[in-house]
């Protein structure tokens, strides 16, 4: 049975992208079956699994509209071994086909049922807003992880993002909880990162990961490939601490 | 009268609001009359200004859904010197309410005209998304000023962000134009930020602006002082940026 993960957060360029990816990739490297469901019309993480958003036959768009079942939909990404529902820029018309619907909010949820015994964990690349999409991978996750550029804005929309984790945990989804906040781009030479993370660390305790994603420019030259750091340069401090927020993750679940 | 210029890339964490809030201090410090919009749910233009999102009165929300006039909802930011119409995450209900009125992507030009002899420029800061909020800004814009990491996922969602301002220019709004392209957070050492650089001043010419905002770390404290660079630090290469930002427009337009 899949554990459904949302990586979320409506600042944008945080690097939820990146973590998507590369997370996907890091667990398919210890031999987990993963999905990575694009939920962002831009479709980076589509592009950034190097499958071509724009040949797409069918995405997460006719996922959250059930005009056909998840298996029709997924497709394998062979390099990295993960597989992958890709987005693009249809996903627009889905919010806006979705505010209309009837149990518009717990679409992608009924949608995953079909395939959660298929893989041991799914992930969810969120858009960068509190909109229905990211309402809907909400609904549908056991867990989110927040991955948080140290910065001001970053830091102050967090009490958003939370107040809206809660009402969705309250009102659609009693077992949803923040599995982590994940630093990430962090440069420790730069005092606001420092301030930032000290912060972090007072309000969310053992919330915020252990594991830190160091800013390693392998990481943005990767997606012009089409791989995950791990495939593009599996030496590079990038790839190396996506793996071990990996590790991390499955330490936590005493799965290793 | 006013010139309108939307600060719009539907990446997220480019610079958007980095650009709006400094460019806004700058052409303030010319001595031209400026009005700041914050259009985004998350409200950090508003944020960056020094005002508290959470105790708006009024905000962009109002002025969308016509529920006051303009001056009834701009504030004078003292310390900087220029007007700001704020946001909060009210704003996410203007943009469902929206999708169902009549003339929803006109609205802002609408309500701006009872403004516009009162400023010489009215910047808006756009969300992280291609969606009613952003059709509304560049429906009510002179021109589009695209402020640009140069990473790949920027460069790639530039087509997308292209494509939109042609049909919007070809429907709604025939004098939009793309005013320039701001390379941001730029990092001369860092070979793909050339590599990408290079691309579009290849694809866009003399659309690129000369000016380019290095990655300075100054830019990413200001705000939380509530300030802009040019505030927090006028000596800083960030705020010097800015400045001469400005310049590069001003005199692009023969008024300096
Ligand atoms: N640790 C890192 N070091 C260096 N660059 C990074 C790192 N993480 C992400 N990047 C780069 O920073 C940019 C933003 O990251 P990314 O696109 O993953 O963020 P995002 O939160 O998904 O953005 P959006 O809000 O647009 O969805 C990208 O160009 C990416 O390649
Ligand atoms: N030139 C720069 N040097 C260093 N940091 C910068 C620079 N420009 C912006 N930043 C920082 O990078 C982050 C992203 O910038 P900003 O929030 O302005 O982007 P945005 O496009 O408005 O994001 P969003 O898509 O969420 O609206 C912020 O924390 C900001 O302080
Ligand atoms: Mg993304
Ligand atoms: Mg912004």
């Amino acid at each position: 049975m899949a554990r459904i993960i949302a990586i979320t957060n409506q600042k944008g360029g945080v690097g939820k992208t990146t973590t998507s990816v590369n997370l996907a990739a890091s667990f398919a490297a210890t031999k987990r079956r993963v999905l990575l469901i694009d939920l962002d019309p831009q479709g980076n993480a589509t592009m950034g699994s190097g499958t071509d958003k724009k040949q797409l036959r069918s995405s997460s768009f006719e996922l959250l509209l059930q005009e056909s079942p998840p298996e029709k939909i997924v497709r394998k990404v062979e390099a990295a071994g993960y597989w992958l529902i890709g987005a693009n820029s249809d996903l627009t018309g889905a919010e806006v086909a979705l505010l209309e619907e009837i149990g518009r909010e717990v679409r992608l949820r009924g949608a995953l049922e079909a395939v959660r015994d298929r893989f041991d964990y799914i992930l969810i690349d969120c858009p960068p807003a509190l909109n229905i999409l990211t309402v809907n991978a909400l609904v549908a996750a056991d867990t989110v992880i927040i991955p948080m550029q140290c910065e001001y804005y970053a830091l102050e929309g967090l009490s958003a993002l939370v107040d809206t984790i809660k009402k969705i945990k309250k009102l659609l989804n009693p077992g949803l909880r923040i599995e982590g906040l994940l630093r990430t781009m962090y440069d420790p030479r730069n005092n606001l990162a420092l301030q930032v993370s000290q912060q972090l660390t007072r309000h969310f305790g053992d919330q915020v990961y252990n594991t830190v994603i160091p800013r390693n420019v392998r990481l943005a030259e990767a997606p012009s490939h089409g791989l995950p750091a791990l495939l593009y340069d599996k030496q590079s401090r990038g790839a190396m601490a996506y793996l071990s927020l990996a590790g991390e993750i499955l330490r936590a679940e005493g799965r290793t």
